[in-house]
């Protein structure tokens, strides 16, 4: 058994859960924000049997998409500056994915 | 070390804890999203020993019940049919339980 | 590939985060509450290489301070008792950290 964690951009869960609902894996879907943008994000746990971690990825893969986010650097500006510093173009990627293997699962 | 991994139903939360810090095991709660009804649930993290993962999987089990959950099946509408689907009856599980090992832990 | 999974108090996020980033580490966090004292607090998710599991851990370790919490005991009010019980003190650590072992790891 395995369980996949993976960090989605919000705009691509929409897609992703219906993917994963036709295919029948089960989701559980948590409110999370990025470290560094500190913008919201989506973190899913799917728990699969690991014969079936390579599709839950290609399906991952397929759905979710980089882009470049605009941002103003504001946590990287320091107390004594006091200009703007020019937007720069980040990129996110489509998903980050962590596959744990799981030592016992149940449903009960 | 194993860090036990359970999503519950938001009933069954109240009792579940109760339960668990009454046998003094230490609880962190996150708000989750089920996948396919889209309802919220709760995702409990509980960092045990391996000797404790019986006991806390025997409290989810006599505090969590399944249930059923009328839906209507709004994800799975086609774009093209315009009638109103008859509500269908879903069972949720008491608990859906992951258990996994943890290399190693730390209190700081 | 290790997953560091940190619980966190509000007070130190902002403060381990700035650490964390100018270090270049990638960050995913959740607003979770403690199952004990039913008050928010943050879960980290860090995903590092083995070697980097240190200095996440010393970081987490220098950035995260306990304190103290007073706090009613609401949650062990029996029924039948109707008295205001006086307010204990309860020490709320650092951080709770749990080091996860990642069978594979993938940015898509
Ligand atoms: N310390 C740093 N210094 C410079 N640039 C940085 C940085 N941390 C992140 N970035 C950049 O900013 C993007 C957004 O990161 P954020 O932490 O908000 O949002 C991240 C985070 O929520 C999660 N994530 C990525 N890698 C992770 C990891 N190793 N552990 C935990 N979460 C991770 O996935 C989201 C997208 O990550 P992605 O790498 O595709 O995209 C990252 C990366 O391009
Ligand atoms: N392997 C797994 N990995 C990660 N999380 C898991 C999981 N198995 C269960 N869960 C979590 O537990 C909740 C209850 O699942 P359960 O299987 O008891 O009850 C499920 C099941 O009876 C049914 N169901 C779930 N996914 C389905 C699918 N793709 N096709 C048909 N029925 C589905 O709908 C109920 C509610 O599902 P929902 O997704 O809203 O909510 C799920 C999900 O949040
Ligand atoms: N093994 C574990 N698994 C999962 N999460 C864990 C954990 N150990 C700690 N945590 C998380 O870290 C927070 C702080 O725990 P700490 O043990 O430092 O500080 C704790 C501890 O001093 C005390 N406490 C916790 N559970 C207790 C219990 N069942 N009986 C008596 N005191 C308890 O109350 C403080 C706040 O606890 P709270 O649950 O609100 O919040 C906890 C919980 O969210």
């Amino acid at each position: 058994m395995r369980l996949v964690i993976a960090v989605v951009q919000d705009q691509d869960v929409h897609r992703l859960l219906a993917q994963l609902n036709e295919k029948r894996y089960s989701v559980t879907k948590l409110a999370s924000t990025g470290g560094f943008l500190r913008q919201g994000n989506t973190t899913l746990l799917v728990g699969v049997e690991k014969e079936q971690v390579a599709e839950v990825t290609d399906i991952i893969k397929e759905t979710c998409k980089a882009r470049e986010q605009l941002v103003t650097p504001l946590a990287t500006m320091s107390r004594t500056s006091s200009y703007m510093p020019a937007p720069i173009e980040v990129t996110v990627g489509g998903a980050t994915i962590f596959v744990l293997d799981v030592e016992s699962f149940a449903k009960v």
